[in-house]
């Protein structure tokens, strides 16, 4: 069956976005079928696939409001096995809105996600940073989830209360929560004296939920937004592609292993 | 008097904290009596000023339930000149309460901060990412505002709705809300397409709210954290310390003009 993973972090900015962008069209160019979809209203997801935010309309709030499965408000993208589902443009203005929703009706959102494990292989979820009501819902509908951590975050507080508060919130969903699929250093320097140091630690306190891979910082990866299109499409080849095609085998080889 | 400015973005990981620190220190060593309240109850600023945030007891938690003046809760630091205010170590685990906290006595913020003017004539306050409770009292505190932009932001939108977002707010506030001091860039790098693309962007849409000087983005202030210092301390002649020298004079003259 299908697996549901949803990307999440308490901090902003360490690569939630460009790493469900990216694993999605790995995972798609590995012949699974895909959906993203894209919790967080910020543009992320959209652009990054080469839509403008503001002209998408329908997505999201159709499937809270009026219970239409993701497969009608999914976006095709220029990879075949890759589709989108993003909140509705209006959500970008009314974000306290569109929060609000998610909140009262994470039970729609949780059936519908549901509903789609029959259309598709892997399901990616991309989250806001911290634990409100997008990233609530999200986690209720994952099977799993991916924790990237920025090689300059030395505040591993923030990680430990990231494991604490999902530990915590599963105790209250039916499903009993998501697995902890693992941990991912993003944005890596091994030449700065920080990135080795944040790598070491994690190592030390988390071992073996940490991923062997992780995503070095590159330029190729800050301009995906620019180019509208996943980096392991428009430079396969280059370093920060080759990170997630290789994130992308360990979890296959770890599943087939299950 | 003393002048209240608040560091907002909607977007996590733009540089907030490291601007906030930086700004502070640099303003201490041009001779101000230098405040900085960490809003953000992630460790940030404590960190990035040698304190381990899980021991700092006290601080705005007794500020906003007993009324005390925030110098009876300002720590020291390693520079005369500068004092630091951040949540009780509690408010780290118990992040909800302490939201839930801050939007009930948010008048009381706005007071304490109002009578710490006496003290201090710099006031910097961190945000956390988004419009939640810590930033709406920082707001309703400050006279003036200023929001850094990651080079690498082409998402322009969350932007334009932050500066919406500001103004309409602003409307609910006695005081008539903060007035927007100035945008400015961090983490460039003037090598890659997407920094420049975001520089000209900037220019063209915000104009002279932009300010003069932007941040490079160097490894010297990627380690800040490991340093428990601000580098225009530890490393004052560094590109990334000039950048914040260079920063804190524009302003200076921008009020002398005033
Ligand atoms: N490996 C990388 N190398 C270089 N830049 C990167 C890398 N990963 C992400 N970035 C850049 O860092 C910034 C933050 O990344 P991204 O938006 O993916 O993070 P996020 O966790 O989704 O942020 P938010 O918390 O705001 O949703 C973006 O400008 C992105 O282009
Ligand atoms: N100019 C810079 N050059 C290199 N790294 C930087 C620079 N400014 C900030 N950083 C690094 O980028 C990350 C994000 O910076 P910072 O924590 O200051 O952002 P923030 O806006 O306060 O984040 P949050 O939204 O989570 O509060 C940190 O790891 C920091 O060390
Ligand atoms: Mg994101
Ligand atoms: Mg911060």
């Amino acid at each position: 069956g299908a697996r549901v993973i949803s990307l999440v972090s308490q901090k902003g900015g360490v690569g939630k976005t460009t790493s469900t962008v990216n694993l999605g069209a790995a995972f798609a160019l590995s012949g699974h079928r895909v959906l993203v979809i894209g919790a967080d209203p910020q543009c992320g997801v959209s652009r990054s696939l080469g839509f403008a935010p503001e002209q998408l309309h329908g997505g999201l709030r159709e499937v809270l409001l009026s219970g239409m499965p993701l497969s009608d408000v999914a976006h095709a993208t220029s990879l075949d096995q890759l589709s989108m589902v993003v909140p509705d443009a209006w959500a970008l203005d009314e974000e306290r809105q569109y929060k609000d929703l998610m909140n009262r009706h994470a039970d729609a959102f949780v059936e519908a996600v549901d509903e789609a494990r029959a259309e598709w292989d892997t399901i990616l979820i991309d989250c806001p940073p911290g634990f409100g009501p997008e990233t609530r819902a999200a986690l209720a509908a994952s099977d799993a989830y991916l924790a990237p951590v920025q090689a300059e975050e030395l505040c591993r507080d923030s990680l430990r209360r990231l494991l604490e508060f999902i530990a915590e919130y599963s105790t209250t969903l039916p499903s009993g929560g998501p697995l902890l699929e693992g941990l991912f250093m993003t944005m890596t320097d091994h030449r700065t004296l920080m990135s080795r140091h944040v790598a070491a630690s994690l190592d030390t306190e988390f071992g073996t939920a940490l991923l062997d891979h992780s995503v070095p910082r590159t330029t190729r990866l800050a301009e995906m937004a620019l180019h509208g299109r996943p980096t392991v499409i428009y430079d396969r080849r280059s370093l920060g592609s080759r990170a997630y095609f290789d994130l992308v085998d360990e979890l296959m080889l770890r599943w087939l292993k299950d």
